[in-house]
């Protein structure tokens, strides 16, 4: 099997991230083939805004740095 | 700040909690201390109180797990999520559960406890997160926070006080907005001509100026002292204290209220305390200590009530006979209750309501008359 390139497990990692902190829809088949479209990069910024990031809209080293800090498990948004 | 959706809440204002297992990575009654400090972190800018339950159902059940612990939301393993919390409310609700995969610390070498415990219980309360990255209940653990000068923000503050307000207003204290860094009522009281203490004390090097709930902090090298919650610093110490001295070579600040009194090391609470005055050799009569200082060279202790002292040899450590004897005899010019006294440059500094006086104790005179703030250069 292919292994799973660094940008695939990037991205089932930022998947994981959205649903469980910021109410994304578990949607695992598409989200990779929709993460360019506008509501996952809506989703990406809303994060990155809350988190006090750049609102780039993409999977940019700095908003990985903090997406891989230790955290609390409650949700930032959501219920 | 953010509440959880509904913004649910206690309707009481006193809960109990309960520390149900413990992890192995700490003695346990660091755990319990780390779980008390964050529960004062709240106390202080709330009307809540808390009392811990040693069985049963409390409000707030704290446990350790790891993976999967029974609430269908399993922990991680190291790293990533620390711990999560329930909003107020019954059974699971208001718990808190730490991830024992992770390595807790009561310092910044691995997890601090007491910091996740102060975000988990502000979920306990009701809070959700903050996107302050100053804030206590920003969801992200910040690893370099400075655990001795550690405050609430304002973000926090506010939040919790939009569910339960501000705590009651001390009686003592004139009503100061809780807002942890507006500087004016802090100063205002501290500048105020009237300014009184409860007791002083030096502590390596610097002065420690305590009243109600609060001390002062004042090193010779910073032209402002900092403000503190006595709580902060040492969560088993009581408020309104009536006495505090500290003995240098044992580097060790010893607290008194009523009957009882504690010893501190820095920020250390030491063991077995508090113990009774009376174990020091008063009498039973003495039900409280005014005022206490002890004097670096000759390594006696001054204890002053009402109109008395008794004098204690350090390295007896013993009450010294013949005492109590007058205050004003021994100490002319010393003629008004003593609130607090103590020792620096060789002088002894006595503190009565807004006065103080600078005690030669070669020349056996008062050779200044100061206002008790004198050293908060207003």
């Amino acid at each position: 099997y292919p292994l799973h390139s660094s940008a695939d497990s990037g991205m089932e990692f930022l998947q994981k991230y959205l649903e469980k902190y910021y109410g994304l829809a578990e949607d695992a088949k598409q989200f990779v083939k929709k993460k360019d479209s506008s509501p996952v990069v809506k989703k990406i910024q809303e994060m990155q805004k809350f988190l006090g990031l750049e609102m780039t809209g993409k999977l940019d080293s700095n908003t990985m740095d903090v997406m891989l800090k230790p955290r609390c498990g409650v949700p930032d948004v959501g219920g | 700040f953010s509440t959880f959706p509904g913004s649910p809440k206690w309707r009481k204002t006193h809960l109990t909690y309960r520390v149900v297992n413990y992890t192995p990575d700490l003695p346990r009654e660091s755990v319990d201390s780390a779980i008390e400090k964050a529960l004062k972190v709240w106390e202080a800018v709330t009307p809540l109180t808390f009392s811990r339950l040693s069985e049963g159902e409390a409000d707030i059940m704290i446990s350790f797990a790891a993976g999967e612990h029974g609430d269908f939301v399993p922990f991680d393993g190291p790293g990533a999520v620390l711990a999560h919390a329930y909003a107020p409310g019954l059974g699971i609700n208001g718990d808190a559960h730490f991830d024992d995969d992770e390595q807790w610390t009561e310092d910044t070498t691995g997890t601090n406890l007491f910091l996740v415990a102060a975000h988990e219980l502000g979920h306990s309360l009701g809070l959700f997160h903050s996107d302050k990255t100053e804030a206590l209940m920003y969801p992200v653990y910040k690893s370099s926070t400075d655990l001795a000068r550690f405050r609430l923000s304002q973000d926090d503050v506010d939040g919790i006080q939009s569910l339960y307000g501000p705590p009651p207003a001390s009686p003592d204290v004139p009503v100061v907005p809780t807002k942890p860094n507006s500087p004016e009522p802090e100063l205002s009281l501290m500048c105020s001509p009237d300014l009184s203490f409860d007791a002083v004390s030096t502590l390596r090097g610097e002065f420690l100026f305590f009243k109600d709930r609060h001390f002062w902090r004042k090193s010779l090298r910073t032209p402002e002292p900092g403000f503190y919650l006595i709580s902060s610093f040492w969560p088993s110490l009581p408020s309104s204290i009536d006495a505090a001295y500290e003995v240098a070579n044992r580097d060790t600040v010893f607290v008194f209220k009523g009957t009882q009194f504690w010893a501190v090391r820095g920020h250390e609470e030491q063991a077995g305390y508090p113990k009774s005055i009376h174990a020091l050799g008063f009498p039973p009569a003495v039900r409280k200590i005014d005022a206490a200082v002890s004097a670096k060279e000759t390594k006696k202790t001054y204890f002053f009530v009402d109109d008395q002292y008794w004098r204690f040899d350090e390295k007896k450590r013993s009450m010294e006979p013949g005492f109590p004897r007058k205050i004003a005899k021994d100490f002319p010019g010393v003629d008004s209750k003593v609130d607090a006294v103590f020792e620096a440059f060789g002088f002894f500094y006595f503190f009565s309501g807004s006065s103080q006086l600078e005690f030669d104790p070669n020349a056996k005179k008062v050779t200044h008359v100061l206002k008790s703030n004198s050293w908060f250069n207003c």
